[in-house]
């Protein structure tokens, strides 16, 4: 299996050769993909060549083919069907409408939550928030894969007990409790403090000069 | 200057040690890392060689020494000051109140906003939210560093115009716009489809087989 980093550049490969397909640029070697990405040519190559072989040495890559073929490995040529638990409060909100997830073929078609004042509320297209215990029935009707999990961590518990009984195979976890993956469940933990962390060198490096 | 990627598995080793010292390790080899984080045990050393000289061979490293080490690299030392536009928002108003934040050494200390409903409402420690035209005054007075961007897309113009006018030097940007870093101000995007992507693929591996 790649490493998850190899896994992470393979969507920031996609999104410029979106770019490259959009200035009508029809192919690109390993050098340029690494240049407009602020990498090393051979972690490009040895990336690649982790799901075989596309391009010729010294003619490079087709564009679209390239981009076709990390579509497949991601997955991403069907829609993925996404739910978010704690739906009612900002995190869960905010996601529940971001435009962003439809764009890369993610649809959210759920929203569950605890709090009966926030029960039945529609917000966008997802479709009014039903409550948390309906989760099991809900996931396997519409055929939901991957849960958002946006709530306090004294929740994440109960929550996760539903997402095991719902039959979901990944889980991308924004409470502050580190879940760990099953067999059955692939979890992602997301800690957006390290982003800060990465902006947090780039000052360093102006201190010191 | 460390590729992008190398920078955020310092984060990644910083918890993994944080997490050794707790359970009372004091030595710990690349390739216990490596393993504990699913990594290559020479991508482990090849990332602290690029910051010197720490382990000694067939030894590992002090898990303390190695700690302190990559907190002083990414800058942690000392606390930083952020602000938060867009804070009257629900993704800004979730990153006002996250505490994952402060446990990293990161102290939110102004909400600013554009919309009169939201302006002196005080959302926890971080006081009453500003309006953005005070924020070139208020990021000089208090010494911010880091402005987080949550504002729609067609406000990061008239946003990162006060971005600029205030002087603070690094950016993280939610808004769906592609913000580029200047001479001055660093900026990083933040594209959350990015970490369904990767889920995506573990699905895509599971319907392979
Ligand atoms: N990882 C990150 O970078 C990051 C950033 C911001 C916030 N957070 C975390 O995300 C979570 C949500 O933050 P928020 O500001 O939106 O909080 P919030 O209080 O506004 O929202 C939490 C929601 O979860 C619901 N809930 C509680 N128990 C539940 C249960 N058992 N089942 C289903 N829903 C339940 C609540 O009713 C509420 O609507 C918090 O844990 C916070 O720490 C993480
Ligand atoms: N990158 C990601 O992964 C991700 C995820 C979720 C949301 N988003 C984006 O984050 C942004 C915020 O989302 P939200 O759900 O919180 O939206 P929201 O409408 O709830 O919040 C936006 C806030 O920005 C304020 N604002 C507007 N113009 C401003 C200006 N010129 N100066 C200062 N403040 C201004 C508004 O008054 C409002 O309070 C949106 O652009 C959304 O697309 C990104």
């Amino acid at each position: 299996l790649p490493p998850q980093a190899t896994v992470r550049r393979l969507s920031i490969y996609l999104r410029c050769l979106n770019l490259l397909d959009e200035e009508g640029v029809s192919v690109v070697s390993s050098r340029e993909l690494a240049e407009r990405l602020d990498l090393n040519p051979a972690q490009v190559r040895k990336d690649l060549a982790y799901f075989g072989e596309f391009g010729k040495r010294g003619v490079g890559y087709s564009v679209l083919k390239l981009r076709d073929h990390i579509i497949k490995i991601l997955g991403l040529q069907q829609k993925r069907l996404v739910g978010i638990i704690g739906a009612g409060g900002r995190l869960g909100h905010a996601l529940a409408l971001y435009k962003g997830f439809e764009k890369r073929n993610f649809k959210v078609v759920a929203l569950f939550d605890k709090d009966p004042h926030v029960i039945n509320q529609v917000y966008g297209e997802a479709g009014p928030i039903h409550h948390v215990s309906e989760l099991p029935r809900l996931v396997k009707a519409l055929g939901i894969e991957i849960l958002v999990l946006c709530v306090p961590a004294e929740a994440v518990p109960e929550a996760f007990e539903y997402v095991l009984l719902s039959g979901a195979r990944a889980v991308l976890n924004f409470a502050p409790v580190k879940l760990a993956s099953t067999e059955e469940v692939t979890v992602h933990n997301v800690d957006l403090a390290m982003e800060l962390e990465s902006l947090s060198y780039h000052l360093g490096i102006r201190e010191t000069g």
